[in-house]
């Protein structure tokens, strides 16, 4: 269960003040699955950075499984984050002194699981995503598509209960693309929480509701 | 004019020899716009790079301009280079310790024009891509579909002879995606030969002919 009550988000930087996000009030349920659109620059990831715990709002309040979050230091939320979330970035932010095996992996270490377990979880994730034959390579001796698919593959190889993915299909054809949709789909069916940002309609389809974003706010939610 | 002979590229690694091109013959001959299509992974931003001489085949015969500059070293590929092409890179390749106008004034300074010229054609090319309210931002301070806008802005800003576009829309909503390909277009049409690697069936639309690729090899060409 995610709530923000009027979340606002302002970047200042020497030269300029730019309001990300301008009193943003919404609620997500668990177990349903979101879709957030808009044009570029209106506060997509800004929004999805703030709900997965990795930024914090500058105003208002933010509910995550019902804590107010909206004040915790950066150790409290990345623990939160280890043990809930798994995430999808839009430059997907592999390691690249990481291989993919190591790459998929890092989000069970946390999760103090036997080596043996890591090792079928990350294979499991990596033969989903298709990837397996690339296991040794690094992030740089990737395609574009194929780092994506590793991406998605360590955002879902705990199995967390929240899964936010930010535009998970940019860099894939028509037929992986619709392969992590139906994979993002079956996971929702068997409870898992998902937010997406994407500017696909396609994609958009797989998602119970869409909310829509305009200059950081929200524009209207359709649901489907 | 643009021709490759048996061209071919083998990635190695410690651990593994992969054959991303595997005896590519094409010819793209001077105001064409060229569509590459085709799964991840198989060769498609390979190929480009190749083409755009940022990277060498390991076999095989490349013509650029009538030159063969399959051996050409370095330096001379730098040289052609930075007088013919305008490329836009499929995950940005933006300068992070130059803000947005100095990322697109690059190409400009390389071709010795005066401070005042390149600071026109620099806003004009902000303006085009409807980026230049964001002109003293540095590219981690930018939205992803705002940072492949900027990619698109320095590939087009000196007007040179061909445009190499990896995946140039992966990140935009369909407005901005639009006004990208019409850019392109309009380009193409007062002369630039554009060759554009994309997964979007719309974007491919906008293209003379589609080269699709599969596994490292040349399946069709279709002419529109
Ligand atoms: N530096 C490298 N070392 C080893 N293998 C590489 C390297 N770069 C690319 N490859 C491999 O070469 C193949 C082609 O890669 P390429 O980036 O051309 O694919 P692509 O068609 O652009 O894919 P996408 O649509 O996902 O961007 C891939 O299988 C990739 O794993
Ligand atoms: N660190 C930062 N400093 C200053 N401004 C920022 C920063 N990060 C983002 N912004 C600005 O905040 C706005 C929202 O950015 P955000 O990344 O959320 O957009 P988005 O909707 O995800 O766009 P896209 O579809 O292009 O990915 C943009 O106008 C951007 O320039
Ligand atoms: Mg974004
Ligand atoms: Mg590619």
């Amino acid at each position: 269960m995610i709530k923000t009550v009027n979340l606002t988000k302002v970047f200042r930087t020497d030269e300029v003040e730019t309001t990300a996000l301008n009193n943003i009030n919404i609620e997500i349920k668990k177990g349903e699955f979101v879709a957030v659109m808009g044009p570029s620059g209106c506060g997509k990831s800004t929004l999805l950075n703030i709900l997965g715990l990795l930024d914090t709002p500058t105003k208002g309040d933010f509910y995550f499984l019902d804590e107010n979050v909206a004040g915790y230091s950066e150790r409290q939320r990345a623990r939160l984050r280890k043990h809930n979330i798994g995430f999808v970035f839009q430059n997907f932010n592999l390691i690249d002194q990481l291989n993919v095996f190591e790459n998929v992996e890092l989000p069970l270490i946390y999760l103090r699981m036997s080596a043996k377990e890591r090792k079928e979880k990350v294979h499991e994730a990596l033969e989903t995503m298709q990837i397996a034959h690339r296991v040794k390579h690094y992030p740089n001796q990737l395609s574009g598509g194929q780092q994506q698919r590793v991406a998605v593959a360590r955002a879902v190889v705990s199995k967390p209960h929240f899964i936010l993915a930010d535009e998970p299909t940019g860099n894939l054809d028509s037929k992986h693309g619709d392969e992590v949709m139906r994979l993002l789909s079956g996971l929702n069916e068997k409870g898992t929480t998902i937010i997406m940002v994407t500017h696909s309609q396609r994609d958009a389809e797989y998602s119970h509701r869409i909310i829509h974003l305009f200059d950081g706010q929200v524009l209207s939610e359709n649901v489907k």
